[in-house]
């Protein structure tokens, strides 16, 4: 995280603030609760008391404006810059302008207002730009759901403030995985049209940043009608589809698009009941089968036919020797199955039926 | 006059480069037009690529465009 120069901060902790006026993308109300949400996140966590005023001079005046609305600090347009916020002090500080030419909502279309007041707001109490790509104060605007203030964003609010002297039990976001962090493990990875696309809480990341997939970004922002944690995935090469699972449910993915008729039930694919939780899957190009894992078993789901196969579940441990009994993550590029457990990648070699190398789950990407 | 004229979108992208240096990392203004980068930009873009933890290069490389082209806060990622 980080402050302003000087640590500008208000003195006192009962901070007032107005809505001047209202765009016209919500109904009053829900732009009403967006702010009063908002502002609720940070005073959870610090002795903050925001107090709303109906007139006069509030600390914090709030007002949606286009292109020069007044303080020669021009918004553009639609997209490009959404918002911005004066830090602490006397006049203009604190105040908060939203860019009317923007289309504002109270969903995961367009811009989420509550999404940006958070961070809007986080300036006009003190707070600047964190460089933590899972943080709320990071500069690009990512849509997401659930508890919006990281720990990184929770430090420095209360770095500045303190904490809430009666506080409510908060669940932080977990900060962005440290890329190259030697005990790095993975939740799932697949393929994504020649990519290979790894999870990590609500992170996807990708080794060789593609131009429209940078290195890391926010699950909810590319596909925000999947689940914060994925369990497993996997690429159809030949239907161009990946597939999520998370618990019980998969979706199905066509590129950045999600597939109609999703979530399913995993147990469509011929799963007992009994499963509740997928580990790991992996689709063999050079059979035309998918490997599911769980626990300490796997199956075998012949895409072709859209059956499971037969004489499964197996063990992974009897088909597979020298991996360990359970899998996170796998992949499959030209002949050899890469399987993640813990921090450990295990590189597999289809043919010898082996596993040929060891290596930190991190250096698939690079570290 | 023996440079590669700049394609339209070279000087496209980096006049989009200079001015969201100059607007979030106080780059200086005036900069438009140079034929080539100057450090102190060539400086900056290394300020944003260290920030937004891409590979630090100086250049305006597709990973930096595509990073300075997505909706984001107005406020400076650096200084007042």
């Amino acid at each position: 995280y980080n402050h302003f120069p000087r640590n500008l901060k208000w003195q006192n902790t009962n901070v007032t603030f107005r809505i001047l006026n209202y765009t016209p993308d919500l109904k009053k109300s829900d732009v009403d609760k967006a702010i009063r949400r908002a502002l609720n996140l940070w005073s959870a966590v610090t002795p903050l008391i925001f107090k709303k005023l109906h007139k006069g001079n509030a600390d914090i005046m709030i007002s949606f404006g286009s292109r020069e609305h007044g303080d020669y600090n021009p918004f553009d347009g639609p997209d490009g810059l959404l918002a911005h916020a004066y830090p602490p002090g006397q006049g203009i500080g604190g105040d908060t302008h939203f860019d009317e030419d923007e289309h504002w909502t109270k969903d995961s279309s367009a811009y989420n207002l509550f999404v940006v007041a958070a961070h809007e707001l986080g300036h006009a109490l003190g707070m600047s730009h964190s460089s933590d790509p899972g943080a709320l104060m990071y500069p690009i605007y990512t849509y997401a759901t659930g508890y919006l203030l990281s720990e990184d964003d929770i430090e420095g609010i209360q770095d500045l403030y303190g904490p809430n002297p009666n506080p409510k039990k908060v669940k932080p976001r977990p900060d962005a995985p440290k890329k190259c962090d030697p005990t790095l493990s993975f939740d799932a990875a697949t393929e994504l049209r020649g990519e290979t696309i790894i999870f990590k809480d609500r992170y996807c990341r990708s080794p060789m940043s593609s131009v429209n997939a940078p290195c890391m970004f926010i699950i909810a922002s590319t596909w925000p009608s999947l689940p914060n944690k994925v369990d497993a995935s996997y690429e159809n090469p030949e239907k161009d589809l990946v597939i999520i699972f998370s618990g019980i449910k998969m979706w199905a993915l066509n590129g950045y698009n999600l597939v109609d008729g999703y979530p399913k039930y995993i147990h469509k694919l011929g799963l007992p009941k009994s499963v509740r939780k997928i580990d790991a899957a992996v689709n063999i190009k050079d059979t035309g089968k998918t490997l599911l894992f769980t626990d300490e078993e796997y199956w075998s789901y012949d895409e072709a036919a859209g059956t499971m196969d037969s004489g499964y579940p197996r063990s992974i441990e009897d088909d597979f020797p020298g991996m360990d009994d359970e899998v996170d993550a796998a992949v499959y590029h030209y002949g050899q199955l890469y399987f993640f457990h813990d921090h450990l990648q295990y590189e597999y070699s289809y043919s010898s039926k082996k596993v040929i190398r060891i290596l930190r789950a991190n250096s698939i990407l690079n570290c | 006059s023996s440079a590669r004229p700049l394609e339209s979108e070279d000087v496209g992208n980096r006049l989009l480069a200079e001015k969201y240096l100059q607007r979030f990392y106080g780059a200086p203004a005036g900069l438009q037009g140079r034929s080539t980068p100057s450090d102190s930009f060539q400086d900056k873009i290394k300020q944003m690529q260290r920030f937004f933890r891409l590979e630090v290069t100086g250049n305006i490389d597709d990973n930096t465009l595509d990073v300075m082209k997505q909706a984001r806060c107005g406020v400076p990622d650096i200084g007042e």
